[in-house]
């Protein structure tokens, strides 16, 4: 028996959001500890990494390990069925071919049940090493969000540079270029509106667009997002889950020609 | 500007 709940389905609603783009079907993996999820995009590029941790649940038990394969644009119609102050019930026996998400109004005068298949999906996992970055940045999720898509419109890379002055976003296309330089914030009352740079050596990498346009759907779930950057291996752009865990996106850099 | 590599050239596939 497999079962969690969620006081409120904002969050799921907020997670499937997130990822929608990206992926068509991702396995989730369930165990006492929580729920996982690792899956590359179609053409391999990117890397989506979701741990949400079962004590962040209102309700958790998972007696039997499970990997369901789950369709996300069928899940992402499913969680749309649910208002966001709707508590949500994840259900599944322990073979299962099914889940069924269970939406409840607040006053409990509404009961949603809604069956969804699931998929027979090969499991491939990466190996993600643990990385010393050279660059960790924590900015507000709302400016990176705009200077993705402010620069989106000049070409389609994004070349991210920092350094101890500041971390500095450039785009170049057939219509002009464009460049965005923030500097750590000196003393910002608000941890949230925080520009803050851990950097131990420069760095200057190029990202395709497309991805980070993708990435920054996930900003209704944090303020803040942690950019973390070493020469010559993936972007790490993590948001953090409230008190529940985290989605991570690794991103393959372009490499020079 | 450039190549686009791939993540599972980066990670190693378990």
């Amino acid at each position: 028996m497999f079962e969690a709940r969620l006081a409120q389905s904002a969050i799921l609603k907020k997670v499937l959001e997130a990822v929608k783009d990206l992926l068509t079907e991702a396995t989730f993996e369930c165990s006492d500890s929580g729920i996982q999820v690792q899956a590359m995009d179609n053409a391999h590029v990117s890397l989506v990494s979701l741990n949400l941790r079962s004590d962040g649940f209102d309700k958790y038990r998972c007696d039997r390990n499970l990997s369901m394969g789950m369709n996300i644009g069928t899940m992402t119609k499913i969680l749309r069925c649910a208002s966001s102050e709707d508590t949500v019930t994840l259900r599944a026996v322990d073979s299962p071919d099914n889940i069924i998400f269970i939406f409840e109004s607040q006053n409990k005068e509404k009961l949603a049940e809604y069956e969804m298949k699931l998929i027979n999906m090969d499991l491939e996992h990466l190996g993600i090493p643990e990385t010393m970055y050279s660059c960790v940045v924590k900015m507000p999720s709302q400016e990176f969000a705009r200077i993705c898509r402010d620069l989106s419109q000049f070409g389609e890379a994004i070349t991210i540079a920092c350094s101890k002055e500041g971390i500095k976003f450039s785009a170049a296309g057939d219509y002009g270029n464009a460049n965005v330089k923030l500097a750590q914030t000196a003393d910002s009352d608000k941890e949230e509106e925080a520009v803050l740079i851990d950097m131990q050596e420069p760095v200057k990498l190029t990202f395709a667009c497309r991805y980070l346009n993708s990435f920054v759907k996930a900003t209704p779930l944090c303020a803040q997002v942690k950019l973390s950057m070493s020469s010559d291996v993936p972007l790490v752009c993590e948001y953090q889950i409230g008190e529940i865990g985290h989605i991570r996106y690794y991103l393959a850099p372009k490499i020079d020609d | 500007t450039g190549t686009q590599g791939r993540i599972d050239s980066f990670f190693k596939v378990l």
